[in-house]
């Protein structure tokens, strides 16, 4: 017996939802950010998030078509997280590295913060 | 991405969903 592992499977597969993302194909949830709107879809967002993982297996609320964060959630910060979820890559501009932050706190994003914070420590020591 | 300099974290990147709650 033989197993053959494609080795670039779950990238191509994170590709391919993202592509799905842009196109607006089987996005079932609109995240509402202050003024921004962001379409995703609900089990990409609990795959990556405590919160939404909180949100979407909760029975009174695993339907709603959308979900407004609190205002002092960051659009920008969670743009770069949104991203994060759906290609691996997070964006660190110094101006957002806190927003970023805050933002995958609120998200209960916890390996994101970690991440964070040695990068933050890393490139300031004092 | 080029132009950016890309730092690889090999460590584990978001939570892991329990196989029942």
């Amino acid at each position: 017996d033989s197993c053959i592992q494609f080795t670039r499977h779950a990238s191509d597969v994170l590709l391919n939802l993202n592509r799905l993302r842009s196109r607006d194909i089987l996005t079932d949830v609109t995240i509402l950010v202050n003024r921004q709107q962001f379409r995703a879809h609900k089990t990409v967002l609990m795959a990556c998030s405590g919160l939404f993982y909180t949100i979407f297996t909760d029975s009174l609320k695993c339907n709603l078509n959308a979900i407004s964060l609190d205002p002092k959630v960051d659009p920008e910060g969670f743009a770069i997280l949104l991203e994060f979820m759906y290609t691996s890559r997070l964006t660190l501009k110094e101006s957002l590295i806190i927003a970023i932050m805050n933002t995958a706190i609120y998200l209960q994003m916890d390996h994101v913060v970690d991440t964070c914070h040695r990068f933050i420590k890393s490139s300031d020591p004092s | 991405y080029e132009g950016v300099n890309t730092i690889k974290e090999m460590g584990r990147s978001i939570h892991e969903i329990p196989r029942q709650d």
